[in-house]
């Protein structure tokens, strides 16, 4: 379903950016 | 660092005459620097992919913004800023009551003759309230200066219009 899509999208985006936010920090 | 000649590099001085044609640029051919470098260019980088991804990467930039343990929090504010999401004003305006500590503690070492620490303390501190009167101003579209009382009441009318925010 288009719901659990966008779930999964939001979540590889938080994924991302805690990686981001780590990668800065290193 | 290493001295390099060059004819378009040219600050003007204030009556409008040249006052140099060379500049000072970091030694890259040290293999140390080349990798601070690209270190550096890299957190830029990533940055500005925060600043992509906007809103969504806002909850977790607070937070790692108001982690003292970070190293680069200024990144995390300056994304901030950029993203321009108000609801961050209360981590940013933290990070700048940090600056103004400190400031106030290289105050009061300078007095204790501790004058070296003071200094580069008062150079953190100057840094730390430059980044947050950035990113203030990116969010606030307002310009305060440096009066810290002036962007804590423009926030204390913000939060009378959207209501509390609370800092995680």
């Amino acid at each position: 379903s288009s719901t659990a899509m966008k779930a999964k999208v939001d979540a590889e985006i938080q994924k991302r950016v805690k990686e981001l936010i780590e990668l800065i920090n290193q | 660092a290493v001295v390099v000649k060059d004819e378009n590099w040219r600050p003007y001085t204030p009556d409008g005459k040249y006052n140099q044609d060379f500049k000072v640029i970091p030694d890259d051919s040290s293999p140390e620097v080349s990798q601070a470098l690209k270190i550096e260019q890299n957190r830029q980088k990533w940055t500005n992919e925060l600043v992509m991804i906007g809103l969504p990467a806002v909850p977790e930039l607070i937070k790692a913004s108001l982690d003292t343990g970070r190293k680069y929090r200024y990144f995390y504010i300056t994304a901030l800023g950029l993203i321009k999401d108000v609801k961050a004003t209360p981590a940013i305006l933290k990070y700048y009551q940090e600056g103004i500590d400190q400031e106030k503690l290289a105050k009061s070492m300078e007095k204790m003759a501790a004058v070296e620490d003071a200094e580069a303390l008062r150079k953190e501190a100057i840094f730390r309230k430059g980044v947050a009167i950035e990113a203030l101003k990116n969010i606030s579209g307002k310009d305060f200066g440096d009066d810290y009382a002036k962007w804590e009441q423009w926030w204390k009318d913000m939060e009378k219009k959207i209501g509390p925010v609370e800092l995680p």
